[in-house]
């Protein structure tokens, strides 16, 4: 474990905190993509799924309970609780464009065709893009609270840390990992936009709004 | 090993 990977899960969990708690205080889930909740659901869960077969250590385990938690119960307020406030005419980015090719990409490009290991993949991959329809929801409201635009900096910061921790344990322990560093690569550079608007406008005090 | 080592990250 290195300070990078430390920080990044940490501003991952940040991020999963922040939208968990933004719907609970706010009643509410506008503005918030639930097919990308469901595709983070599904992330975690087809990574996590050595959960009780493999034990890394108690820190390992205790934040892969969290994460597969919040973000169930995110989905589940999203879909159910607070159903009414679930803006679905701006959430209609097609995910099985995402799910397919990514399902397709996790058989033919692996380190090991098992089930186990083709479902870690399909996770990494998936992770890459499953922001995308959060970000495509903001295009077309043209505008995102204050509050999701630090659940998705922190979301976004998340994965930079990690890139930095992998090339600090390919210098230092000889460690790399393709998949995992490609993925990560596409999955940061889709934040770059978003990265710019947040620093130019949020931290300026100002709305993040885009040109409609 | 390689293996090992990588699922160790979340």
């Amino acid at each position: 474990m290195n300070v990078f990977r430390l920080t990044g899960d940490l501003s991952h969990l940040v991020a999963i905190i922040l939208l968990l708690l933004k719907i609970w205080k706010t009643r509410s889930c506008a503005g918030i993509s639930g097919k990308s909740q469901v595709m983070f659901a599904l992330v975690f869960t087809t990574r996590y799924l050595d959960l009780f077969t493999n034990f890394i250590s108690p820190y390992n385990s205790v934040m892969k309970v969290i994460y597969l938690g919040c973000s169930y119960a995110t989905v589940y307020m999203i879909y159910m609780k607070f159903k009414a406030s679930y803006d679905g005419n701006h959430d209609t980015f097609r995910a099985e464009f995402l799910i397919i090719p990514v399902g397709g990409l996790a058989f033919l490009v692996n380190h090991e065709f098992t089930p186990l290991e083709i479902l870690w993949t399909f996770s990494i991959y998936l992770e890459s893009v499953a922001i995308l329809p959060q970000l495509f929801m903001i295009t077309k409201t043209g505008e995102a609270e204050t509050i999701t635009t630090h659940y998705l900096f922190a979301l976004g910061l998340y994965r930079a840390l990690y890139l930095i921790n992998w090339i600090w344990r390919y210098y230092f322990e000889g460690f790399f990992d393709l998949i995992a560093i490609v993925a990560g690569c596409v999955q940061t550079i889709l934040y770059c936009d978003f990265f710019y608007l947040y620093i130019t406008k949020v931290l300026h005090g100002k709305k993040l709004s885009l040109p409609a | 090993e390689q293996d090992k080592e990588r699922k160790d990250e979340l």
